[in-house]
């Protein structure tokens, strides 16, 4: 069946932070998150992927009105892992494609990383639902992705922007 | 208002593809998943994290009757787009936890590292979505991740393993 997208959606209020190099082992994850759960710092989107000589990037997003608050916290906690130095940035935004009976996220996340390639705007980062697939890029493309995704999913109508 | 966590969800049935050092410039994210679409494999997890020195890791799940096809469908991509050497693992598990009005992951992210990391459980990959916070272990620790969480939450009744 044709996974069909039911719209596009977008979040401007996003700043990831990066703690690079982490240790792969047990208990790290919640070292990072711990202490940022702990200071009620709301958290959206978490990635990790997989490690390369035993270390990974740890990185996830959080409101910007936390994201000095939130940096200080990691700051710590990275010296304390042997991490590299914490990277941030508030200066991106979270693009989603909405789907229904996505059972399979190839197609559409084909379609999306086209479009997105033909208007030259690089993917920072990726991560996927049951309902939808979500980008990370940075914050000036926001319109012109909002709206060459709507091109490409033939969907008609503004999103607000 | 604190998160409520419904239940565990979990998938066998899925395998991790990587394709790490890939290029950080558009096009290369449909590069990879266009082909796969296009081979009408089913994708489920994809997850991108930040770049470093103009590269990053490219990784998403199949189905483990998938996994041969895909994999030899990506190692001729990666070639062609100066990537290092694909690395596949087909004895994965994808462990979730289920909430609803997760506002933030923060939270409930915590307490799963937690538990996780008590019992020494290595988290290889971490991916979120409104109502959950996903995690990619070793197949072998299915059973004790999956206990391990419905005791941390407090749920009982038993998944279907
Ligand atoms: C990097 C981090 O996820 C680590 N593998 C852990 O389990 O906590
Ligand atoms: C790595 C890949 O995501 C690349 N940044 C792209 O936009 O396609």
């Amino acid at each position: 069946e044709a996974p069909r997208v039911s719209g596009i959606a977008f979040s401007r209020n996003e700043a990831k932070i990066t703690v690079p190099g982490v240790p792969d082992r047990p208990g790290i994850a919640h070292a990072i998150l711990g202490p940022i759960s702990a200071a009620h710092i709301n958290v959206d989107v978490i990635i990790q992927n997989v490690s390369e000589a035993g270390k990974t990037d740890f990185t996830f997003t959080v409101e910007r009105s936390d994201f000095a608050k939130a940096m200080d916290i990691v700051r710590d906690i990275a010296q304390g892992l042997g991490a590299d130095a914490v990277q941030g940035d508030e200066h991106i935004v979270k693009v989603s494609v909405v789907g229904v009976g996505m059972r399979s996220h190839a197609g559409i996340a084909a379609t999306m990383f086209a479009s997105l390639a033909q208007e030259n705007i690089n993917i920072q980062m990726i991560s996927t639902s049951e309902i939808k697939i979500s980008v990370v890029v940075d914050e000036k493309y926001l319109e012109l992705a909002v709206r060459t995704l709507h091109t490409a999913f033939a969907l008609h109508g503004e999103a607000a922007l």
